[in-house]
């Protein structure tokens, strides 16, 4: 379940977007204790300026992003826009029986987006 | 349902060599590994903060309720316990012998164990509750052959009416060492000054591991 894309990079200013990945849809419900699923999201949207500004407590205020942004404004063609990528993450937890009925608890890092940057 | 290929990739990046058959009917989830998902997930957390103090920053791979490192927590039933009913001549008097067997074979080579707790929940007999005194557990490796098995620790016990807990870890293997693929154990328990004996009625291991292939150092905080 995902907010809709709007086509490649358009659609607003670089941010997270809400994607929902449930175990059910994966087809993992039945061995999958908890939890049902998992806020996942994924990150979309324009690096141009000023999205690519940094927000309050966000990275130094001139770093590659910036510097690229400008040249793209200045001279289109000579590069591309900064990516609209994850700059924090946050880990989710999976109880579920495994083959031999043991029951596991695993802990997995980096796969929920809280946070996008363009970088 | 997901195309199989990336469901597959999907599994292997969560480090699960297959997909596991189900849920068993019969098995329900354990309360401690409820509570121990519940305290971990952030996701749960942030639906019932009451869980975890506010702000309060997770360590990665780390157990913080057991208090050591791990992301891999396994709740594992004994394979049956086989009951020994010796004679006058054995160490433990008249009293029975269990064997325990614990498949590890799901643990991999790559997972370092850092806890191995073994519970055991006993049932006095009903005629003469209670040895006064207590009990004696002891814990050791299965005889091999006409040898007798050694001891690998002996424990006090004061009551049979709470589980009854002891860390293997470092008694039944090395610290440092990857999990055996099967553990097998012959529990005693001897009432200290005469009292009857008990029953085992179920035992199972808590084991925590890291697989550090999953782990990321905490990032640093900013400058």
């Amino acid at each position: 379940d995902a907010e809709p894309a709007v086509g490649r990079g358009l659609g607003g200013a670089c941010r997270a977007r809400r994607l929902y990945v449930s175990f059910r849809e994966v087809g993992w419900h039945r061995w999958v204790i908890a939890p049902r699923g998992f806020l996942a999201n994924y990150c979309q949207g324009q690096c141009s300026l000023p999205a690519t500004l940094p927000g309050p407590g966000g990275p130094p205020a001139l770093n590659h992003a910036v510097l690229r942004a400008l040249m793209h404004s200045a001279v289109p063609s000579a590069t591309g826009l900064p990516c609209c990528v994850p700059a924090r993450l946050s880990p989710i937890s999976v109880l579920f029986f495994d083959n031999s009925d043991n029951v596991v608890l695993r802990h997995y890092e980096d796969m929920v987006v809280d946070e996008c940057g363009c970088r | 349902p997901a195309a199989p290929g990336a469901a597959a990739a999907l599994l292997q990046a969560l480090g699960l060599r297959d997909t596991p058959q189900g849920a068993p009917k019969s098995r329900p989830v354990p309360p401690v590994m409820w509570r121990l998902f519940r305290r971990r997930d952030p996701q749960e957390a942030r639906t019932s903060p009451r869980r975890t103090s506010p702000g309060a920053i997770q360590r990665p791979c780390h157990v913080e309720e057991l208090g050591v490192a791990g992301n891999i927590v396994r709740h594992i039933l004994d394979r049956g316990a086989r009951a020994r009913t010796l004679g006058p001549t054995s160490p433990t008097g008249q009293c029975t012998e269990w064997t325990v067997v614990f498949d590890l074979s799901a643990v991999e080579p790559d997972e370092l164990p850092s806890h191995a707790r073994l519970e055991m929940r006993f049932a006095e007999a009903e005629a003469t509750a209670g040895a006064a005194g207590g009990w004696e557990l002891s814990v050791g490796r299965e005889a091999e052959g006409e040898g007798a098995g050694s001891v690998l620790l002996r424990q006090a016990v004061a009551t049979l009416g709470t589980p009854v807990r002891v860390e293997l870890l470092g008694a039944a293997w090395a610290r440092n060492a990857s999990a055996p693929r099967s553990l097998r154990l012959v529990l005693a328990l001897r009432p200290r000054a005469f009292g009857a004996c008990a029953s085992l009625i179920e035992a199972s291991l808590l084991l925590v591991t890291l697989d550090s292939r999953l782990c990321h150092p905490l990032t640093r905080p900013r400058r």
